[in-house]
């Protein structure tokens, strides 16, 4: 990743699994 | 070139992991402490402990279903050590702290140990 501009995404990845259907 | 590093994904990763254990969803081994049981993820139990690293590396135990701790293991540390494992957040009680640090001693988790280390002695008078 050595020259790679990376840029932060603060938010949410994946969804959230629930607690419970 | 850019890349998109998603700064909370691991933490995601492991909130998901922890809602499909209390919904028992893909859960493959039980952990029986004395006569308590807690149902969990090999993966997730071998990624955070040498000792259950060692046992499920083991093609002779890998497929075991249930694994027995010693009778010496507190359930109430365990449980800490589980839900730390499960969360990345690790409750210390000045009451149970011997028992979370015994435990994670026999666990093989060192950077617990260290920190159980450092709280005993900050709460040192």
């Amino acid at each position: 990743y050595e020259g790679v501009n990376t840029i932060k995404e603060r938010g949410r990845s994946i969804h959230e699994i629930p607690r419970q259907d | 070139d850019s890349c998109i590093q998603f700064t909370r994904h691991a933490s995601d990763v492991l909130l998901n992991l922890n809602r499909l254990r209390s919904r028992d969803i893909l859960t493959d081994v039980t952990i029986l402490v004395n006569r308590q049981q807690f149902r969990a993820h090999k993966t997730v139990l071998m990624a955070c402990s040498g000792l259950f690293y060692t046992i499920f590396t083991d093609s002779h135990k890998c497929n075991l279903n249930a694994i027995s701790l010693d009778p010496k293991v507190d359930p109430e540390g365990f449980a800490i050590l589980l839900e730390f494992m499960y969360t990345s957040r690790l409750t210390l009680k000045e009451s149970l702290i011997m028992s979370i640090m015994n435990t994670a001693i026999y666990l093989q988790m060192d950077h617990v140990v260290d920190t159980c280390h450092r709280f005993i002695k900050s709460s040192d008078p």
